[in-house]
């Protein structure tokens, strides 16, 4: 799987994610990353893409967690991304990229890695595998 | 006027053992990617076209598991999935199914601007990227021999894979029934509820 989320200097996000999906999987099978909300979310707060246990990400509908707990919890990026990888995953294992409105990117994951980038205006950037 | 920002993955779940060297094709890429990105944000191209652009180049390299390079069905062919959301006005695309769209997120992108829907799936997926005119391809274009490996181990297994894991064979009892089949290590009926 794989994804990308941006904020642009005007403020807008936006996510996209495309996938092969599992190995060995069964055909017709569906898993979250065209499913809005499960492994692909935007709107005016924040876009995320996420990767991992497909079956696991749509149970806790994880991009749009994010959303949801910086809309209704008040938290910020990097806490909402690390609330929803600790408490709405139960056993599952996955992983996310998330930014903000205000120009913040963050990412999560509870795997054993994830191969990731991010990159801001002001010059930081990072590309990285393990913890 | 906030500063921008761009985020990209390749996939959660990586073999320990993975050789350094492919450690460093794919941290290549991924700042590849970042660059086209950076470099459309510097022109003020909108976040939903940057996305786009970034997603479409990490389907065309095979390393990572989307477009040509995808994971295989258990008949050893590639259905492929996208999806596509601006965050203004949370509009969005999404598809599933694919066996011939060359890069799946830019069909999503058209089921969002150019039909009335926000998912097409298989056949009507096709067929809908038959009347945009995206670059299609034969479903082999897809498949790559180290695919065609994972999913050989895969099946020795029985098992089916999001990541590197080949968990070991050998039946755990679960929810009374023998679940031959597993998920990730898991025995199926872990999922089974869903």
């Amino acid at each position: 799987t794989v994804g990308c989320a941006v904020v642009d200097s005007e403020g807008r996000c936006a996510a996209a994610t495309s996938t092969g999906g599992l190995m060995n999987k069964m055909s017709g099978r569906i898993g979250d990353s065209p499913l809005i909300g499960a492994g692909t979310y935007a709107c005016e707060v924040c876009g995320v893409s996420c990767t991992g246990e497909g079956e696991a990400i749509i149970r806790a509908t994880l991009a749009r967690e994010v959303a949801a707990v910086m809309e209704y919890k008040g938290l910020g990026l990097q806490d909402a991304v690390d609330y929803v990888i600790k408490h709405r995953l139960d056993e599952g294992q996955a992983g996310l990229i998330a930014v903000s409105n205000k120009g913040e990117v963050a990412y999560g994951f509870n795997c054993n890695g994830m191969f990731r980038g991010c990159a801001t205006q002001d010059g930081f950037m990072e590309v990285g595998i393990w913890e | 006027m906030v500063g921008w920002a761009i985020a990209v993955h390749g996939g959660a779940g990586v073999d320990p053992n993975l050789p350094p060297q492919r450690q460093e094709q794919a941290k290549q890429l991924l700042t590849h990617c970042l660059n086209i990105g950076i470099t459309a944000l510097r022109s003020n191209v909108s976040a939903v076209d940057v996305v786009e652009l970034v997603v479409r180049e990490l389907e065309t390299n095979p390393l990572f598991n989307s477009g040509r390079g995808s994971a295989l069905t258990a008949k050893g062919t590639v259905e492929m999935e996208a999806s596509i959301m601006d965050g203004t006005k949370r509009r969005c695309g999404a598809v599933s199914g694919l066996t011939t769209v060359k890069n799946p997120v830019s069909l999503a992108r058209l089921v969002m601007d150019k039909s009335p829907h926000s998912y097409l799936a298989f056949s009507g997926a096709e067929e809908f990227a038959r009347q945009q005119g995206v670059e299609v391809e034969e479903n082999e274009y897809f498949i790559t021999p180290d695919n065609v490996g994972m999913l050989k181990l895969a099946k020795e297994a029985n098992t089916i894979l999001f990541d590197y894991r080949i968990p070991t064979t050998g039946y755990e009892k679960c929810a009374g029934a023998e679940s031959p089949l597993q998920m990730n290590g898991l025995p199926i009926s872990v999922y089974a509820p869903e």
